[in-house]
């Protein structure tokens, strides 16, 4: 099962 | 005082048509260096980061930094009044609540000015850090379309692949599965038509097509696309905007769980 990712971990806030 | 005038207004009327879809509202903003927007979609899945440099306006005042909260959908709508021909310039005062967008067409014999309101938008401003990529593919703007639009007929999901062999797209559905392998190809008439794999070590991942298939909204942008790919990094998918700039959409990969 894969589950989608969220951008913010990887990026972070400014 | 804001006062951006673009020669190539098509240029602008095609941003927002590859960008209105996957973000509602966004701030626009406005530099020495350039016209710039960061925005994620609502689902913090894909962010899309624009830049058209200044040297690319053909008239380029920004008095000091500003940033316009913009509704996109309502920019699209002002813009799609704008013809492919017309020179469009953006026009706004410190801290005015509203834009004009201007057009004017080739010959002078036609000038519109819209206004649209401005909107206070609370953004997140995420920071983006300078990767190596494990891989490159650069390719026809169309084929990668193509390819999104016909795996998305099959399934939910792309897996990209690169090996030495080349590129491969994948995906699995209800109905089976499809592969589909570019391999990289130098030996083309016209450089637009070269597919270009760039690979440090094997990678593959897994992405939502549907984020994907809104991304090729932006392929009358360019006709090439980049795509970069790193394991366990968003995917970025990277149309240049003529020389001026460039529109790059983030996708977070589809993990195990």
């Amino acid at each position: 099962r894969q589950e989608q990712s969220p951008l913010t971990i990887y990026f972070h806030n400014l | 005082m804001l006062e951006l005038r673009l020669v190539q207004g098509s240029l602008l009327k095609k941003v927002l048509e590859s960008v209105k879809d996957l973000v509602n509202d966004a701030n626009f903003d406005c530099s020495a260096t350039g016209f710039s927007l960061q925005a994620m979609d609502s689902s913090h899945v894909a962010l899309v980061a624009l830049l058209l440099r200044s040297e690319g306006f053909e008239h380029y005042r920004c008095d000091r930094n500003l940033s316009m909260g913009m509704n996109l959908n309502n920019m699209a709508k002002m813009l799609k009044c704008a013809g492919n021909d017309d020179i469009v310039t953006i026009k706004a005062d410190d801290g005015g609540d509203t834009v004009t967008f201007m057009f004017e067409s080739p010959t002078q014999d036609k000038i519109a000015d819209f206004e649209m309101k401005l909107m206070d938008i609370d953004s997140e401003h995420l920071g983006i850090p300078e990767a190596e990529f494990q891989a490159i593919v650069r390719m026809p703007s169309a084929e990668f379309a193509r390819i999104c639009k016909d795996l998305s007929s099959i399934g939910d999901t792309v897996v990209i692949s690169v090996t030495k062999e080349g590129v491969k797209f994948s995906t699995r559905g209800d109905i089976g599965t499809a592969n589909i392998v570019c391999r990289q190809n130098t030996t083309v008439d016209k450089p637009e038509d070269a597919t270009v794999i760039e690979m440090q070590e094997p990678v593959s991942l897994t992405f939502a097509l549907r984020y994907m298939n809104s991304f090729t909204k932006a392929t009358p942008l360019s006709n090439q696309v980049t795509i970069s790919l790193s394991s366990e990094l968003p995917v970025v998918v990277e149309y240049k905007v003529a020389e001026m700039g460039y529109i790059r959409f983030y996708l977070a990969p589809k993990l195990e769980e």
